[in-house]
């Protein structure tokens, strides 16, 4: 798989609609505390299914809706998309072979969130097992949360050996 | 599912070995399952020991040795199994400069040896300085986030002064 | 007992109010006690409101927004009974460089404001650069720790290149 | 209180003598990852009556004695002494009045920490009762771990009150 874009729609600060192109190599991300950095990569995590509104810092899956500033009312849905290749993997069932992959997740508040793989609506398990499949996803030990490497060192160590299951 | 687990922890044991001693320019360190004759309920133990000191528990390596072994345990399983993405969320906060730039060294041997796209938010000048592009993230209006990109020549003067 | 820390708390919640809004450049914060009738199985909430933003529960604060908070709780507890002594480890780690300067500015407000002595560990060239004076650290031989005298000057040749 | 001097003897990594002048205002304390840097601001809880040996990042007290490194042998006792003015404080019992004050908590493997003040042999309690009284002492709000920014954020409100109590 290779990870082209993430497009961003109402998801936490991010109120607007909001690009990252996504090239080969080192890709820094900077700027100002609070600003919108981990926001930034929690859509990520978003997108791939991320079951937990713990790990997304929030006390409901409906903390990741804009929830409105001073100057701006409130939003009632996010939506996050991913644009993948899907270069030297097998095709999901239901699907036609074919290079493209577009994956989105739309949360609206009282309704939950729902899924689309190229415009198809699937469930949040069938969107988990496609980034499975592709050696990543949500709990992929390769994305490190702020503040995750202290967690790894305080950890017990039957937490820490779950880490191991990626390379499984 | 056992013998996948142990086998896997072999090779990952081996990555972070390797890692460990390259990241600390010396020392040793290793992995070890424990507690338990069913390696799923196993658990994952770390020896570490700086170059010049002795074998201690984790908890009496300093915050900046701490990240680092744990960088050399996320790279060991990384390595294993490569990932297209890997996203690093300000790892490199407790590290001086010159772990600094041994994280950023290690970041590219990554690069060059597998196709994975990484991502790293980062505070520190001297791992902004060492990344193929920037992305700015600002909020020009209070509480509403948005992308720019960041020229590597400007970035001195963008960061962190809006 | 009981009316002690009430008396207490209102004092240190008058200093953390405006901590907050100083460090933040605005906003508003207060600290709240709750969970129970009696004030010492009480708990100690903190609902804070960075400029511009909506208020939030502290987890959706970004990790140096987190970090600022916390500091002005510890410093308006520090302030309502000031210690001869106050040190601090590494708590720059977190922010950027705009959120350093204020941090420097509220420890020279305190050093002002008070007869404590202040130890602040640090590896970010801003606060070493506002400190009175520096000690450094050094192994010089490995696992063994050696105290030395920093020139101000000096300080950026110093700086963990050892 | 004023607190001038902390001499170490055999404290974690300051297996050598080594004094620690402390003046006025902002004193900065720099160097690399693992120079010792934690050590040092450890060994003023230690002198002031630290029972956690948790809090010292150990697995018991014993650790905060020099284990000896690839070339030096390990050592069987650590000593750290304090040395304050006692300006505007109450004399403890069992002390002439007078300024200066010379703490010190020396620990040797398998016989525990010896405390003395001003050359006289105490308990634990009255070194911490003497750091109480003048509003500071291990466990001082005002003495910030590294780390423990975090842990005031992660903590539970009933555990986070706590931290009024130096306030009282
Ligand atoms: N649902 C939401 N709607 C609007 N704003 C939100 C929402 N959730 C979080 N925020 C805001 O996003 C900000 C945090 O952003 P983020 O954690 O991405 O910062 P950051 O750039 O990573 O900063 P740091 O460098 O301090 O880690 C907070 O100020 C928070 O109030
Ligand atoms: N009893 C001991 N004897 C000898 N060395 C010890 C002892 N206890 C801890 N150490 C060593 O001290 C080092 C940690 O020192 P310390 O935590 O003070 O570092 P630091 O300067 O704060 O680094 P950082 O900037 O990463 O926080 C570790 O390498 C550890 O092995
Ligand atoms: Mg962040
Ligand atoms: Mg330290």
């Amino acid at each position: 798989m290779k990870i082209n874009r993430l497009r961003l729609l109402g998801f936490k600060s991010f109120v607007e609609p909001t690009d990252v192109v996504i090239e080969n190599g080192l890709t820094g991300i900077v700027g100002p505390n609070g600003c919108g950095k981990s926001n930034l990569v929690e859509a990520l995590r978003f997108v791939m299914g991320e079951s937990s509104y713990k790990a997304m810092r929030g006390s409901g899956m409906e903390d990741v809706i804009f929830s409105g500033t001073a100057n701006r009312p409130a939003r009632n849905t996010a939506e996050v998309t991913l644009f993948a290749d899907r270069a030297g993997m097998p095709t999901p069932p239901g699907f036609s072979a074919g290079e493209d992959l577009q994956i989105s997740r739309r949360i609206e508040r009282e309704a939950g969130s729902a899924y689309r793989i190229n415009g198809k609506d699937v469930r949040a398990r069938d969107v988990q097992l496609l980034f499975a499949d592709a050696a990543t996803g949500a709990h992929s030990s390769a994305l490190v949360r702020q503040g995750q490497i202290g967690e790894i060192i305080a950890a017990k160590p039957t937490q820490r050996r779950q880490i191991l299951e990626d390379a499984a | 599912g056992r013998e996948r687990l142990l086998a896997a922890f072999e090779v990952v044991n081996g990555h972070f070995e390797s890692l460990f001693t390259h990241l600390f320019g010396g020392g040793a360190a290793e992995l070890m399952l424990t507690e338990s004759d069913d390696p799923l309920e196993a658990g994952l133990e770390i020896m570490a020991r700086p170059p010049g000191k002795k074998p201690q528990t984790m908890s009496l390596l300093s915050g900046g040795e701490q990240a680092l072994t744990a960088m050399a345990l996320i790279f060991a399983v990384f390595l294993t199994n490569p990932s297209p993405i890997c996203v690093l969320d300000e790892v490199d906060a407790p590290l001086d400069d010159a772990n600094v730039e041994r994280f950023c060294a290690l970041l590219e041997d990554m690069r060059s040896r597998t196709e994975t796209r990484f991502i790293v938010v980062t505070h520190n000048p001297i791992t902004m300085a060492r990344m193929d592009r920037l992305f700015g993230v600002t909020m020009a209006e209070r509480g509403v986030s948005q992308l720019v990109s960041v020229d590597l020549q400007t970035a001195e003067r963008f960061r962190e002064a809006v």
